[in-house]
């Protein structure tokens, strides 16, 4: 463990705290996608499959439980939560996300560290991770006003895979023989596409004005 | 196992 993927796992954890904070303080999901909630479900219940088999450490084994719990109670607080359900944009949250869940495990089953199911698995939800925030970039886009919890939970969600790149480049530099080529190249594209986001927050933060992203 | 342990990240 390095302090960059220290960084980077509570900040991930972080956003996920401001989500859940912003769904129970607020009572309200708008402005949330349940797309993007649903494939982080996928994500995670598809790259924590070993959850059972390999134990690594207890905070290994503990941070996997809490993305994955926390993940499915989202999705299930914006699909039954009484309260909660009402404040889905379901008209706004279009993306048809069967695609990048079709094309993620097609290149799975061509790119891997090796061919079994539970590594086919974790290629895929590596791929899957880093497209899975377009339909909640896409929902930011269309829906104009963005609330301050909604935009700090995008804004650290896409800053935890800038740190695991930061982690990566120290391995790389200190462990012989260190490689991530799947999740590297796959965390840098993650990154990128929130580019243009993090550009909108910057301004937004930088002239204290609310952060709209252009349609 | 260590192979197992390939996957030491979240």
């Amino acid at each position: 463990m390095n302090v960059f993927r220290l960084a980077g796992d509570m900040t991930h954890l972080l956003s996920i705290l401001l989500l859940l904070l912003k769904i129970y303080a607020t009572k309200s999901c708008s402005g949330v996608s349940r797309k993007t909630q649903e494939l982080y479900a996928i994500v995670f219940i598809f790259r924590y499959l070993d959850l059972f088999t390999d134990f690594i450490s207890v905070y290994n084994t503990f941070m996997k439980v809490v993305f994955i719990a926390s993940s499915l109670a989202i999705v299930w607080c914006m699909r039954f939560h009484p309260v909660v359900r009402r404040s889905y944009d379901r008209e706004l949250d279009t993306f048809r996300y069967f695609f990048l869940v079709g094309a993620s495990f097609a290149l799975a089953l061509i790119w891997h560290e090796k061919f079994s199911v539970q590594e086919v698995f974790w290629a895929f939800s590596i791929y899957l991770e880093a497209v899975a925030i377009l339909p909640q970039l896409v929902l930011l886009q269309r829906s104009g006003n963005v609330d301050n919890l909604t935009g700090q939970y995008v804004f650290f969600l896409g800053a935890y895979r800038a740190f695991y790149i930061l982690n990566w480049i120290y391995r790389y530099l200190t462990e012989p023989r260190f490689t991530r080529w799947i999740a590297g190249t796959s965390g840098v594209v993650q990154t990128a596409l929130y580019a243009d986001f993090f550009y909108y927050y910057f301004i937004s933060w930088k002239n204290n004005s609310k952060l709209k992203l252009p349609a | 196992s260590a192979e197992g342990k390939y996957h030491d990240e979240l």
